[in-house]
């Protein structure tokens, strides 16, 4: 199987996704946070290159995401968009 | 949880007791070091080099247990005072019964001072947003979220580990296999056979074929398995949403969740070019307080799939005894509809919900959006 260029292709962080427990995760209901830093995709400034958030690599967004208390278990990269399944 | 990164916008949805907004503020500096303009240090509130947002949309449904929660997230009126103290111009609102599921949304409005130059590369596809009074926006800007609840009993256990094991026994079974390979087959992969997922530690990003493994972790396979088996996979199938990829996982004991990208509609076929979207789902099966979220932002009627048939589907998977539908919509234009035109959001939501009794209907008419919120419960 070899995805031709620009197929979504998925990757998996096996080092998270192996052993998690959510035992302990007691309801569904979700918050939820969109952030626009641009109008569209066509009106990103210069500053930000075509790919904007797109350049920030794994280990910036984990950062952040340790202060949410979410991991990484897998993320589908796409041209467009990048999809991250997150524990909890 | 789920976060989706575009070039223009992050959308973070967080399940049980995560800190989201706890986040924000790192999340305004990272997209300061990508690039997007931000405001200077302000010591008293702490915002080195914070990009300054376009716009803002937080949501949430009420929480069940709001004492278990952590940081500012035990009430609505803490989250807002959050929101208020890091963004100018932001508006609360609660949507739906108070005494009842109700629904709440915070919202900035588009932040005009933002006029950055545009990259050489994105000229072109300004063409393909609308201008309005409010600044550019992209067209086909829509979000369709079902936030159900009260599971049906059998429907819940499919996301539970026992019965996902067991299901994942019979279609490994020899019988089972061809009928497998076919199902799967005929969705073209959408769910992501288990032979075609691949394993790589610490995000290298190799070409698959370059180290692919035939296994993947548990909760990846299974969530393949539950995906397949309850209908998920066939909401968006690939032969229908050519290149559409799922990506599953279901945790133990229980839970699940998944995320899927959908390209969007290629020129040739007549219709209007847009990004790749995207779908996300997230299921807690415990009885007692069960609960499941849809939320998508492919347009309705793209390649076919109304916004009713997804509804329907959708409801068919979980039959829950309660679910409320939001759709949120940009307008097209200034006076889009017309004098005496309901707006699309409102024609695209069919009243009729089959096995549902239609409670609340409320809409709200936003500068720039539409929001449509529909109440149901089981007849």
């Amino acid at each position: 199987f070899s995805p031709s260029e620009g197929t979504p292709h998925l990757t998996i962080n096996h080092d998270v996704a192996a052993d998690l427990d959510s035992s302990n995760a007691f309801e569904g209901p979700e918050k939820l946070l969109e952030v626009w830093f641009a109008s569209s995709p066509g009106t990103l400034p210069t500053s930000a290159g075509p790919e904007g958030l797109k350049s920030v690599d794994n280990d910036t967004w984990v950062s952040m995401l340790d202060m949410v208390h979410c991991k990484i278990l897998s993320v589908i990269k796409s041209d467009a968009v990048d999809a991250y399944l997150l524990s909890e | 949880s789920s976060m989706f990164v575009f070039p223009h916008k992050i959308i973070l949805k967080t399940c049980g007791t995560t800190t989201l907004l706890l986040g924000l503020q790192r999340l305004l500096r990272i997209a300061a070091t990508a690039g997007f303009p931000f405001c200077k240090a302000s010591a008293a509130k702490d915002l080195r080099a914070a990009a300054i947002p376009y716009r803002v949309f937080y949501s949430r449904k009420n929480f069940l247990f709001p004492d278990k929660q952590q940081g500012p997230h035990r009430s609505w009126k803490q989250e807002v005072k959050y929101l208020d103290d890091t963004f100018e111009g932001g508006s609360a609102y609660m949507v739906g019964k108070m005494n009842g599921d109700h629904w709440y949304l915070y919202i900035t409005s588009p932040n005009k001072t933002i006029t950055p130059p545009l990259t050489p590369e994105s000229d072109d596809s300004v063409s393909v947003a609308d201008s309005t009074a409010s600044g550019v926006r992209h067209a086909n800007d829509e979000t369709l979220e079902i936030l159900m609840t009260d599971l049906d009993p059998e429907c819940a256990k499919q996301f539970q580990l026992s019965h996902a094991s067991a299901v994942a026994s019979d279609w490994l079974s020899a019988e089972a296999h061809e009928a497998r390979h076919e199902a799967v087959s005929s969705h073209g992969g959408l769910a992501t056979p288990l032979a075609e997922v691949d394993v790589f530690d610490n995000f290298c990003d190799k070409p698959m074929d370059e180290s692919a493994q035939d296994v993947s972790t548990e909760g990846h396979a299974l969530g393949t398995v539950v995906s397949e088996s309850c209908g998920l996979s066939k909401i968006y199938p690939t032969s229908v949403y050519p290149g559409a990829r799922v990506d599953a996982f279901l945790f133990s004991p229980c839970g699940f969740s998944a995320n899927g990208v959908i390209p969007a509609s290629q020129p040739d076929h007549g219709e209007e070019l847009g990004p790749m979207h995207y779908f996300t789902v997230h299921v807690t099966p415990e009885p007692g307080f069960s609960y499941a979220s849809f939320e998508t932002n492919v347009p309705g009627g793209q390649r076919g799939r109304t916004t009713a048939e997804i509804i329907e589907h959708v409801v068919e998977i979980f039959r829950p005894g309660r679910f409320s539908v939001t759709l949120f919509e940009a307008k097209s234009g200034a006076n889009p509809y017309g004098r005496g035109n309901e707006n699309p959001a409102m024609q695209r939501l069919v009243d009729s919900v089959q096995g549902y009794r239609r409670i609340d209907r409320i809409v709200h008419d936003f500068e720039d959006y539409d929001l449509v919120f529909r109440f149901y419960e089981r007849e």
